[in-house]
């Protein structure tokens, strides 16, 4: 069986904001080492491939591997009811046919309790190869969210140009064009407001606008985001 | 390009 806590709903309240638009059922895939998830969207354009580890949840219990199908559009509903500061138990029996959630106020004088039932979902995992990239950017994540959403109104894709010195995003559209231009900066106070770009070679590709901004929904959960890119390599964000 | 293409030749099925 599986019982995992959170200390906070809100963690798996954003990964599931975060997950929803591009996976509509995937299994959590369960072990004693932690939560896993690996799901392409249904055009095969992305792949989210995520991990909370058990040292993330007290207590944390898995007796033995157990998959979870889960549809994410249910889940996602039934978090909306957890308040962010609620402890959050999860729990999942022996041929379980329900995942289990409880959400209880910081308080105790609330719990609330919601199953959800599970589905047969099958699917491959996937092996991601080992891959050098020509460049790898690093900066805030919220910056990058703006940079998508702000781009968005001039077209649905944008060209991603790492140089030396700077990332340049372009967009253009019927309507006009737009481009904003990131700097490395190093003497910041904050860590997760650090601009880096390591380059191997300058390399400029294009993307879609849409799927960039989904993935920049996981905003929310981490302070900075990495980019990596190569010619001919799927974007790894 | 307008749609993104299939990135699942780049993974191998384990």
């Amino acid at each position: 069986m599986l019982e995992a806590r959170l200390p906070s709903a809100v963690t798996l309240k954003k990964i599931i904001d975060a997950v929803k638009e591009l996976v509509q059922d995937a299994n959590f895939d369960c072990n004693d080492s932690g939560i896993a998830l690996q799901a392409m969207d249904s055009s095969h354009v992305a792949l989210v491939a995520l991990l909370m580890r058990a040292e993330g949840f007290d207590p944390y219990r898995c007796d033995r591997n157990i998959a979870l199908g889960i549809n994410f559009a249910t889940l996602a509903k039934v978090m909306k009811c957890a308040g962010n500061d609620d402890n959050l138990t999860i729990k999942a029996g022996e041929d379980a046919d329900v995942l289990s959630l409880m959400f209880e106020s910081t308080n105790s004088d609330r719990i609330s309790e919601f199953d959800i039932k599970l589905m047969d979902v099958d699917a491959d995992h996937l092996g991601i190869p080992e891959t050098d990239y020509s460049a790898t950017i690093k900066m805030p994540s919220a910056e990058f969210q703006r940079i998508c959403r702000d781009l968005s109104v001039m077209s649905e894709t944008v060209t991603i140009e790492a140089v030396k010195d700077a990332v340049k995003f372009i967009a253009s559209g019927d309507t006009g064009s737009g481009s904003i231009t990131v700097k490395p900066n190093q003497a910041v106070d904050k860590k997760d407001m650090e601009v880096t770009v390591t380059l191997q070679e300058p390399v400029k590709l294009a993307f879609s606008l849409k799927y960039l901004n989904h993935f920049a929904k996981a905003s929310t959960l981490a302070g900075s985001v990495t980019l990596s890119l190569s010619d001919d390599v799927p974007l790894m964000i | 390009p307008a749609g993104q293409r299939s990135i699942a030749a780049f993974f191998t099925k384990k």
